[in-house]
């Protein structure tokens, strides 16, 4: 986590989920395209991270 | 017949109705996770935005976390209107399976998962539930991958692209964790 703006996994998840309009899987998979896109520094190492999404919903879930 | 299976049929799309309340629990344990108060203020402002009820409960134990869903599901199911939605969000330190209490004792994720499942909560059964677990679930460190291998090496920012180790991967199994498969 970043010690002023919080945790990329949160702040990503929030901006994606407030910006933009689908179906929760779809924004989930925009959620993990643009993490897999971060750099995080850890102890100065350039450091990779994504989520892991498991779904059982049957149906399509909008929250927009 | 023949004609059917060469002229695939776009699928039925199906949503959840979610004209029913919306209910948000956060459990976050904030006490040694600097930038934690940050990340309830976006989730605050994300559940206002997407009309959730939200409750959020700052440094729970351990066992806190366990009886804050129950009250969860007990309010759900109590619920006076239909409940079309519950978003739980748990923050703190934790390892595979496992969260760690404010108190340093540890509380099993699929003992909290199992609250709101359609077998012990009434009024969410066949309702979408969303569990958003921000916590360790190990000890790795992940370096990324180049992408292109040895051979293509995209450049950006004078820096080959790297991604994560494990990403474009769809894992289904035919049944979940614990239960045959017939």
């Amino acid at each position: 986590r970043h010690d002023q703006n919080g945790s990329c996994f949160i702040q990503t998840l929030v901006d994606v989920f407030t910006e933009r309009k689908g179906p929760i899987l779809e924004l989930l998979t925009e959620v993990t395209r643009r993490m897999a896109e971060a750099e995080v520094l850890q102890e100065g190492k350039q450091r990779k991270v994504n989520p892991e999404i498991l779904s059982t919903l049957r149906k399509q879930l909008y929250l927009q | 017949m023949e004609e059917e299976m060469s002229n695939p049929r776009p699928l039925q799309e199906e949503a959840y109705d979610m004209s029913g309340a919306r209910l948000a629990l956060t459990l976050c344990v904030t006490k040694a996770r600097e930038g934690s108060e940050a990340d309830l203020d976006a989730l605050e402002r994300m559940f206002r935005q997407l009309r959730f009820k939200s409750t959020m409960k700052r440094d729970p134990t351990a066992q806190q976390f366990q009886e804050e869903l129950e009250k969860f599901q007990q309010a759900i199911d109590t619920w006076e209107d239909p409940v079309s939605c519950a978003f739980v969000v748990l923050m703190a330190h934790g390892e595979e399976g496992f969260l760690e209490g404010e108190d340093g004792e540890m509380v099993k994720l699929e003992n909290l998962f199992e609250v709101l499942n359609n077998k012990n909560c009434r009024a969410l059964r066949a309702k979408p539930k969303v569990y958003i677990i921000q916590a360790c679930r190990g000890e790795q460190r992940d370096p990324g991958e180049t992408v292109g291998g040895d051979v293509i090496v995209m450049i950006t920012n004078g820096k080959p692209h790297t991604i994560p180790t494990y990403t474009d991967a769809l894992h289904v199994y035919s049944t979940v964790e614990g239960y045959i498969s017939y």
